[in-house]
């Protein structure tokens, strides 16, 4: 079998100055990919790998640049599944950490469940060795402004719901 | 939302799928992307799948279920993806976006959003894109 991966960056309605990041994000993210692949890694260690650099990335709605709730926080949630077993791991309501992906990846890996969420699932990846950061270095500037759009007016984040031509999306 | 779908050199198949949510968003909303079946699935049998885009629509449907459950009745990657995504749309009136590998490797993009960012690698080459219908390539670094 030839290896290969295909990541997304997430669909909506992206504004015209974001589709450069987002473009350039997501090639990132998949050369970090096909490299683990082309070293001999696993399609579960290709895919964490290509999540976890957009999770780095502010271009991108996950890990650092998440969209806020509303009480202006960010809380995330992953998945991660292996085909080979039907395996899964995932994280909810997550705060406070860069890769929810990586912790549900621990989940799948040294967890008897499948998903873990809020204070569980940090107190699972504390004991997991994962640490925690301070909660405003996971947000953006592009994160508030979309908040205060959506106070303002009412929207549903643009980085996740288009707003336009949506048949009343939203 | 961002995710990655790998099938590995033995055959593996695997999926990613990780997120802020929506803005604006209730305290405690979870969304589809932790749902094994909405936001993400694998089976090595079948194919992988990752989604993104109206959370609520997404898991009402079971979108990333209902792409392998198409591919496993014989319908491509591509086809399946689109005729899925195109479903949820109708039924929901919402949009979203996946993108699928067959366990063979065939590929499957489709949004029914306005726009989506997507890349792959095969052949040396990098294809992406962000609108519909539109394929860039880049050699691979």
């Amino acid at each position: 079998m030839k290896p290969i991966i295909i990541v997304h960056g997430g669909a909506g309605d992206i504004p015209d100055s974001r589709v450069t990041g987002k473009l350039t994000g997501t090639k990132a993210a998949v050369i970090a990919g096909h490299d683990v692949l082309l070293k001999g890694g696993s399609a579960l260690d290709a895919v964490e790998a290509a999540v976890v650099s957009m999770e780095k990335d502010e271009n991108f709605n996950a890990g650092y640049g998440s969209v806020l709730n509303l009480d202006g926080e960010v809380e995330m949630e992953a998945s991660i599944m292996d085909g080979a077993r039907l395996d899964v791991g995932a994280v909810t309501l997550i705060k406070d950490f860069l890769h929810p992906i990586s912790i549900a990846r621990k989940v799948l890996s040294d967890s008897p469940h499948s998903l873990l969420g809020g204070e569980g699932a940090k107190r699972f990846a504390l004991q997991k060795g994962f640490e925690t950061i301070p909660p405003e270095s996971l947000i953006s500037q592009n994160a508030k402004d979309a908040l205060q759009k959506f106070l303002k007016h009412g929207e549903f984040g643009r980085t996740e719901i288009g707003i336009k031509d949506e048949g009343g999306v939203g | 939302t961002v995710g990655a779908v790998a099938v590995d050199a033995n055959g593996h198949v695997a999926v990613a799928t990780s997120t802020g949510g929506m803005s604006g968003k209730a305290v405690g909303r979870i969304g589809d992307t932790p749902q094994i079946g909405s936001g993400t699935y694998a089976d090595d049998n079948i194919a992988g799948v990752s989604t993104t885009g109206h959370g609520e629509s997404i898991l009402k449907y079971c979108l990333a279920h209902s792409i392998v459950k198409l591919i496993e009745s014989g319908v491509d990657a591509n086809t399946a993806t689109k005729k899925s995504v195109l479903g949820m749309t109708k039924r929901l009136n919402n949009t979203a976006g996946a993108i699928t590998l067959s366990k063979n490797g065939d590929v499957g993009v489709y949004f029914s959003s306005n726009r989506m960012s997507w890349a792959y690698v095969r052949d040396g080459k990098i294809y992406y894109g962000i609108e519909h219908d539109q394929v860039l390539e880049d050699a691979y670094p």
